[in-house]
């Protein structure tokens, strides 16, 4: 089971992750007992001004952004690592004064552990505001979805279906590209399903109206069944549409 | 954008959290 549900962060964070388990591991079998920690000086300087680069760029992001969840969401991360990044400073010193320090240890281990968790936050953070960018995509065709029961000419038809098209293949774009996205197996291949069928639930939908076109102008019978047909394929893409909507946003903590 | 940086500073980060780690092995 991935921890990570994306593998961009999971690219970034795992390899930091496996390190710290290593540390703990090691730390917590004795192993590094009465052995010497080597001077950390240099290292820890190197994750301050990385820690304040990320915080920068991060506050550049949530003054620019329009996403009020992320505006709010961020800036707690920011805080997260700064505090670790301070814990790290004073294992760096604790150390220098005594390489064989036990509380310094601990420092490292909390402070390596705070970056990892704030970084995870301010990652999840912005990849959430990501997936509500494709949400925002997807309740636009839920939305446009509706205009299918005023179709009653041939005229409308025409419009509609230029409508849509755009919108349906923006919007299978994006689920693709977040579906090659996602570790989480059966998150990709739930999208990949619920896209599929969309797609084809498209033409027959079309079909639908203009059956129900037809049957109105002309005049005859059938105009009922063909309005029934035309709201159950409605019904089953806007379904699908939720389901993509609700899958989007599961992390693999959603089991 | 500024998406591609957020991610590229938190790639610094990762690295400079990793590189410290592995300075941080005691000599045997």
């Amino acid at each position: 089971m991935p921890v990570f549900h994306t593998k961009t962060i999971e690219s970034i964070l795992e390899p930091v992750a496996q390190q710290i388990s290593h540390l703990v591991i090691m730390h917590e079998e004795g192993e590094v007992d009465g052995k010497a920690i080597p001077d950390l000086t240099v290292p820890v300087a190197a994750v301050q001004a990385a820690v304040s680069n990320l915080v920068r760029v991060g506050k550049e992001t949530v003054q620019t952004t329009e996403d009020q969840l992320m505006k709010r969401d961020m800036p707690p991360a920011f805080i997260k690592v700064e505090n670790s990044s301070s814990k790290l400073v004073q294992a760096s010193q604790m150390l220098k004064a005594d390489p064989y320090s036990v509380p310094a240890r601990d420092y490292l281990i909390d402070g390596s552990r705070g970056i990892l968790s704030g970084t995870s936050d301010l990652l999840l953070t912005f990849d959430e505001a990501e997936v509500r960018k494709i949400i925002r995509v997807c309740k636009g065709i839920l939305e446009y979805l509706t205009v299918a029961e005023v179709v009653e000419t041939m005229e409308d038809l025409i419009t509609y279906t230029k409508n849509l098209g755009p919108g349906m293949t923006k919007m299978s774009k994006m689920i693709e590209e977040r579906q090659q996205e996602l570790t989480h197996q059966e998150h990709r291949q739930m999208l990949v399903n619920s896209m599929n069928t969309v797609k084809e639930l498209l033409p027959v939908l079309i079909s639908a109206i203009k059956i129900f076109v037809t049957t109105k102008s002309s005049r005859g019978g059938g105009t009922e069944e063909a309005e029934r047909n035309r709201r159950f394929t409605f019904e089953k893409m806007s379904a699908e549409i939720n389901e993509i909507i609700r899958v989007l946003q599961l992390t693999t903590w959603d089991e | 954008g500024s998406g591609q940086q957020l991610l590229g500073a938190a790639k610094n980060l990762a690295c400079a959290v990793s590189d410290m780690l592995k300075t941080a092995q005691p000599a045997s």
